[in-house]
């Protein structure tokens, strides 16, 4: 199974994690 | 072996007609089926999108995998006897990593089958909340992020899919989404003007929706006004002079849009229409990240940020797996697969989450839409490209949609 989330956001928001890494629930996904 | 293959003689019947009829019914059946399969109107209602890849994409695709998917549901949510259900279920953490530790109930033997297992709770902290915009809705593995650009989502380098066939969009030519009649569990309630109960848990509208407080007449922020007087702790029972006399709510319903036009944040609904795919606001962008749940993660997902779903679509597709081989095989498998597309709003505008289900999960579930049922066998397919839609409105009129708190339970994957 996959979640997928699409969302807007200012330009500068960044993701802070890899592609490929492994991410526990409310682990931090990206920030501002 | 040899005598019976060259000696054998062999003799031709003349096949009935009824036979040969219902054989050319089975292969127009099974014509249909296929292009049914295959097309998918895209963003612009023009482009296609085909099954694509190498023959073991097309050897899956023509497996009947919704059945065979529902009937892997049914084997899983028979009762296990007690006896084996550490063994089985300690085999099965083995195998797929799961950490038993951090389950809840601990004692295996509550879990009657696979299935209960596979949907397991975890502990009270077992995972910490950071304290950002945004957190992962469940635990898995990162397989792409990005900016989404010219309305297309990136699936692998140099393969990308509509974001409009991804969510959804109406246009001319296509049914109607059907309206489902929406009974929602969770319920938020209207305390005072700046105060929503939502779950039992009280939420500044405010801070909810990330929108400044109001100046009140004599220019002091409406929090400084707030803090002399109690926050009220029971339904119905405050009294506030400053509510109109038409009631709190309608002075909240009209607080709060107007906040939303001053800051430009408009529900989904209104935004959507006429808005070319994957237009913002000035100085903001479209993002996107695809989360892959393994066969022996946690299969819950929360709520990534605090943000109101105004609808759900569900889509009605295929069931291919999604594991990253199959991402990176097949393309648009995000777009053909049965998916529920929840789309609303957050502090930055339009927030969308959409969970896709798989071979050995088809099920999707979500706590606050009782109504929802996924991955159901059915007689009459809907066409391709359509969608059953719920609006979310009558869940919370000051907020017009289902309000989600970060890190709050909203549904999961079950087996089959």
């Amino acid at each position: 199974s996959t979640i997928v989330l699409v969302f807007e956001a200012p330009q500068d928001f960044e993701f802070t994690v890899e592609a490929g890494q492994k991410i526990k629930m409310g682990e931090k996904l990206g920030d501002l | 072996l040899a005598d019976a293959w060259t000696q054998t003689p062999t003799k031709w019947y003349p096949l009935p007609v009824a036979v040969g009829a219902l054989l050319l019914i089975v292969l127009q059946y099974r014509r249909t089926r296929r292009s049914e399969k295959e097309v998918h109107v895209d963003e612009d209602g023009q482009g296609v999108v085909k099954l694509k890849g190498p023959w073991q994409v097309h050897v899956l695709g023509a497996l009947p995998l919704n059945s065979l998917s529902r009937v892997w549901g049914f084997l899983n949510s028979l009762e296990l006897p007690v006896w084996f259900r550490p063994f089985g279920f300690k085999l099965y953490s083995w195998t797929f990593g799961c950490n038993l530790d951090e389950i809840n109930p601990p004692d295996l033997t509550q879990y009657a089958s696979l299935g209960e297992f596979f949907y397991r709770k975890l502990k009270p902290g077992a995972r910490p909340v950071a304290d950002t915009v945004l957190v992962s809705p469940a635990d898995g593995r990162v397989l792409h992020y990005g900016v989404i650009r010219d309305g297309r989502v990136e699936q692998i380098k140099g393969a990308t899919y509509s974001l409009d066939a991804l969510l959804g969009v109406e246009r001319p030519g296509l049914p109607p989404p059907a309206n489902v009649e929406f009974h929602p569990r969770d319920q938020a309630e209207v305390l005072d003007r700046d105060f929503a109960d939502i779950n039992g848990i009280q939420y500044s509208l405010h801070d909810f929706l990330g929108t400044p407080r109001p100046p009140t007449a004599e220019g002091a922020p409406q929090q400084e006004q707030k803090e002399q007087k109690p926050v009220p702790t029971k339904h119905g029972e405050q009294t506030d002079a400053s509510v109109s006399p038409d009631g709190p709510l309608q002075d909240v319903v009209a607080h709060e849009a107007g906040v939303a036009a001053e800051m430009g944040v408009r529900p989904f609904l209104e935004r959507a229409q006429g808005r070319p795919a994957g237009s913002v606001k000035p100085e903001h962008a479209l993002f996107f990240t695809v989360i892959y749940l393994a066969p022996g993660d946690y299969h819950r997902f929360h709520s990534p940020t605090a943000w109101v779903v105004e609808k759900r679509r569900h889509f009605v597709g295929d069931l291919f797996s999604v594991s990253p081989w199959m991402v990176d095989k097949l393309a648009d498998v995000f777009v053909l697969n049965e998916r529920v597309a929840l789309l609303g709003r957050w502090k930055y505008g339009f927030f969308g989450m959409v969970p896709v289900g798989a071979t050995n999960v088809g099920s999707i579930k979500i706590n606050f839409d009782q109504a929802l049922r996924t991955n159901v066998a059915t007689r009459h397919r809907p066409p391709v490209g359509t969608f059953e839609e719920a609006v979310y409105t009558s869940a919370s009129p000051v907020l017009r949609g289902q309000p989600l708190s970060k890190a709050q339970e909203m549904g999961g994957f079950y087996l089959g």
